[in-house]
């Protein structure tokens, strides 16, 4: 399942990439 | 395609092309076509971000009437091969803030096997709607027909990817599923959106340590 910090990395990497928000 | 987080003179927004072109040409202009621009440029895009672009296209020097319809698109070449994106819109906002009112509509939990992603296509079609905000759990994490199981689920693709979203590959695959659907591109076209993390963009009922199945 992958360390959770990790996992939450990732799932904020892939959230600023595909939701419009302002870098 | 996606358009959002407004802000009285600039517009922020993002779209992933089919293929891995390098170099998307991006315009906003007082029409559909593309042939009047008020700005434009280019905005080079690569797999390090899965190929997503996004500009903070400032059309402030345009002389754009407040409340006016603006447009937007996208265009690349890869390969020999030209693409061009759906053309969006928005509304403009000048410096003063001259909105007398503003008009947006709130949603949230939108789980791609529960359906009903007919409400986006519904406020697609609202005319006066300024924005919308998603208020949380744009995506799901789990695998398929884990929530909604077999007897809820409405749609008949299986979701991708097929487990539980963990990794990096795995969040942009569950976006881009999610982002295929018609409905939710109809509204990106439509509207902005300000968009904000919940839970299930990572995972369900994260806590300090942890979370509910981790």
């Amino acid at each position: 399942e992958g360390d959770y910090y990790e996992r939450m990395h990732f799932a904020m990497k892939a959230f600023f990439e595909y939701m419009p928000i302002r870098e | 395609m996606a358009a959002c987080d407004p802000k009285n003179t600039k517009y922020t927004y993002n779209y992933s092309p089919t293929s891995d072109a390098v170099t998307v040409h991006w315009f906003i202009g007082p029409n559909a076509d593309g042939t009047k621009t008020i700005t434009a440029g280019t905005f080079v895009t690569d797999g390090g971000r899965d190929w997503t672009v996004k500009v903070d296209a400032d059309y402030s020097t345009g002389n754009v009437v407040a409340q006016s319809k603006l447009y937007y698109g996208f265009q690349a070449t890869h390969m020999g091969i030209s693409y061009t994106s759906p053309i969006g819109h928005f509304r403009a906002i000048d410096s003063k803030n001259t909105f007398a009112e503003l008009t947006y509509a709130t949603v949230s939990c939108s789980n791609w096997g529960f359906g009903m992603f007919n409400a986006y296509d519904t406020l697609s079609k609202i005319e006066e709607l300024d924005f919308y905000v998603h208020a949380g759990d744009n995506i799901y994490e789990y695998k398929d027909l884990r929530y909604p199981d077999d007897h809820m689920k409405v749609r008949t693709q299986i979701t991708d990817p097929p487990h539980e979203i963990a990794s990096l590959d795995d969040y942009r695959r569950r976006y881009r599923l999610y982002r295929n659907d018609a409905s939710m591109q109809a509204l990106g076209a439509h509207a902005p959106l300000i968009s904000i993390a919940d839970d299930h963009e990572y995972t369900n009922n994260a806590w300090l340590t942890g979370a509910e199945n981790h």
